[in-house]
């Protein structure tokens, strides 16, 4: 593994976008691990339409049938990858805008530009994390987000901070070295990409400790899902 | 779960200040955030909770020395509003996610070298 990865350097990962007051948090995630899988799969990065999956992806948990994707009432990235599979993949967000409410479904199959070929859950191991970002893209995780309603920037990692997720955003790299907190030593981190605009965080991001001895801050490595995209000409 | 296991009890000089100025710290959130409220009721609504949450600011800090906390644009929400507008996760964990969903489980990738 590198010591130190980013794949906005790589060009996997697009504009930070903002949910507005809509709790589609899910939709965002998902569409950001899609667009960096359609990226690796075809060279092209494609800025994805959440707006889709808000309207039109009411997929619900098979184990729990009163548990569904429910627009700006929340959801999951893996049933949602599950819905993308099951509708034949995901509009542009050019064809099919975010508005930030709920809506009847406009779903146009004939302008799909980006399909989910698989996806799978990652193991809680940050070094299988970082495994599978540097091999499959940037991934859909879960996070709890207390800490996140203040922050301004920096490294976060809070002595205390609950694993119970809350909020899903976008794993798009690591870094191994990149702050000099009150505990003596250079510690790794986690860049995570938001959807809460640019002026938000380090510009729409988000970066939290990682391991060795900070392993699943704020259940950071307890819901990861990688997914690959179907190669489109 | 934000709770230090400590708390303070007792002020210190940065909060006390804090406090003094929270009238001139919203009235710059507003500004800053182009915020507008219905009435003035509404308005001494926010003002308690932007208060609240700058006490909140303060106290993750102090968990969370190695970033900076302060006033955002969510400054002026509950923590239950906070999450139901910007939020949004359905809760579950990864083994909920095996079983939940048509997911596997990612292959084990080497890791070494």
């Amino acid at each position: 593994l590198p010591t130190d990865f980013d794949w906005r350097e790589h060009g996997a990962v697009g504009p930070v976008k903002d949910q507005g007051s809509c709790g589609s948090c899910w939709s965002f995630s998902t569409t950001g691990a899609l667009e960096g899988a359609h990226y690796l799969a075809t060279g092209k990065l494609e800025v994805l339409s959440e707006q889709q999956m808000v309207d039109c992806d009411h997929e619900c948990d098979p184990l729990e049938p009163r548990s569904c994707d429910a627009g700006c009432n929340g959801g999951l990235m893996t049933t949602a990858f599950s819905y993308l599979q099951k509708s034949g993949g995901l509009e542009s967000e050019k064809d099919y805008p975010y508005t930030g409410s709920d809506g009847t479904c406009k779903f146009d199959k004939s302008k799909i530009v980006a399909q989910v070929k698989n996806f799978s859950v990652v193991s809680v191991d940050e070094d299988q994390i970082a495994a599978n970002l540097v091999k499959h893209g940037p991934l859909a995780i879960g996070i709890n987000a207390v800490f996140m309603q203040t922050y301004i920037g920096g490294v976060s990692c809070p002595y205390i901070c609950g694993r119970h997720l809350d909020h899903g955003v976008l794993l798009v790299g690591y870094g191994s070295a990149g702050y000099a907190p009150i505990r003596f030593k250079e510690k790794p981190y986690w860049i995570i990409k938001n959807s809460w605009g640019e002026n938000w965080g380090e510009n729409g991001y988000y970066k939290i400790c990682r391991g060795p001895h900070v392993q699943n801050k704020c259940g950071v490595d307890s819901m990861v899902s990688t997914v690959t995209a179907i190669h489109t000409s | 779960a934000e709770d230090p296991l400590i708390e303070q009890v007792v002020g210190d000089a940065a909060g006390d200040e804090l406090e003094l100025n929270a009238e001139a710290h919203f009235a710059s959130f507003v500004r800053r955030f182009g915020k507008s409220y219905r009435d003035d009721g509404e308005r001494a609504h926010r003002m308690s909770v932007f208060k609240a949450n700058l006490r909140r600011a303060r106290r993750h800090q102090r968990l969370d020395p190695t970033a900076l906390h302060g006033v955002t644009r969510f400054s002026d929400l509950t923590p239950a509003e906070f999450r139901r507008q910007f939020l949004g996760l359905r809760r579950s964990s990864s083994r909920d996610l095996l079983k939940a969903s048509s997911a596997h489980e990612a292959p084990i990738l080497p890791t070494d070298g």
